[in-house]
């Protein structure tokens, strides 16, 4: 394709990622760097800030959740509850990284099977790289950049979900050193979306096709964006093969703690989305 | 597929909005 037509699939998509994902790593960044003017970001890093950090949290939960977690005491639920909100978000999440991807030129013209199977397989991949930008080595920013929730409280839950988030944060760590920006970031999500290698696929070459062109259009954007730094598509391609791991670590401990918690209940959309995964 | 995966199927169709999750 020629670098015009590369160029605007790299706006298209940057606009398209601008519009669905309302805290992008440029508002991230400046919050964690105390760039914003304001201090209102709620610092939970213990228990007492946690219980007073809920109000800012998205508590939207099913309702029997609610019923069954009132019940217990309030050190065995904190975990649980605050477990719940974040599948809340997660699942407003997947909805926002759907409509990015039904923004990628084609993506819609795909079979509706392979649209089903590309979401299901990318959206926790997708939603761990777009976690990157939200972190730092001392914790992660929560509920829309309102919070800032440490990573040494996340470390002290009880098992099994203390050790949820600190594969996340070892992998954003070394992420962010790539320093991308949400131009590139937006290019990126729709490469890994397009990937033609997903279980169940009906018709793999169109998706290939499509992949092949915005894997052009964020080559290109990376040598624009960042002449400087050396071999920075083949090292951000390599982070796809970690990626992968860290997905079927995350629904291992999702499938263990089905098991292991009475008292969970998955959201039906993430429910859907981990059924026969891996 | 699509059966089993009736949400996601939704929000490909649709545009649904954050009440309807």
């Amino acid at each position: 394709p020629e670098a015009a037509d590369l160029r605007a699939l790299a706006r298209h998509l940057y606009e398209a990622y601008l519009k669905y994902f309302p805290l992008t790593k440029a508002k991230a960044r400046a919050i964690l760097s105390g760039k914003t003017g304001d201090n209102a970001t709620f610092v939970i890093h213990d228990m007492k800030s946690l219980m007073e950090g809920e109000q800012f949290l998205n508590c939207r939960q099913i309702p029997i959740q609610e019923h069954h977690i009132s019940g217990q005491g309030p050190t065995n639920a904190v975990e649980l509850r605050f477990f719940h909100s974040c599948q809340s978000r997660s699942a407003e999440a997947v909805r926002e990284v759907t409509e990015f991807a039904k923004s990628i030129p084609g993506f819609t013209d795909l079979d509706l099977n392979d649209q089903v199977t590309l979401l299901k397989y990318g959206v926790i991949e997708v939603l761990i790289i777009m976690m990157a930008p939200l972190m730092n080595k001392d914790g992660t920013l929560i509920s829309y950049g309102q919070i800032f929730m440490t990573r040494e409280f996340l470390k002290s839950l009880r098992k099994p979900f203390c050790q949820m988030m600190e594969p996340k944060f070892e992998f954003s760590v070394k992420f962010n050193t790539l320093e991308l920006d949400d131009s590139d970031m937006a290019l990126f999500l729709a490469v890994i979306i397009l990937s033609g290698d997903r279980p169940g696929l009906l018709n793999v070459k169109p998706i290939e096709q499509l992949q092949e062109t915005v894997l052009h259009a964020l080559e290109l954007q990376l040598k624009l964006n960042h002449p400087d730094s050396l071999q920075l598509f083949a090292k951000l391609l390599q982070k796809m093969t970690d990626l992968r791991q860290i997905v079927t670590d995350h629904v291992h401990l999702l499938q263990l703690l089905k098991k292991t918690e009475v008292d969970m209940c998955l959201h039906p959309l993430l429910q859907e989305i981990m059924k026969d995964l891996y | 597929l699509k059966e089993k995966h009736k949400i996601l199927h939704q929000l490909l169709q649709n545009s649904t909005s954050p009440v309807d999750l």
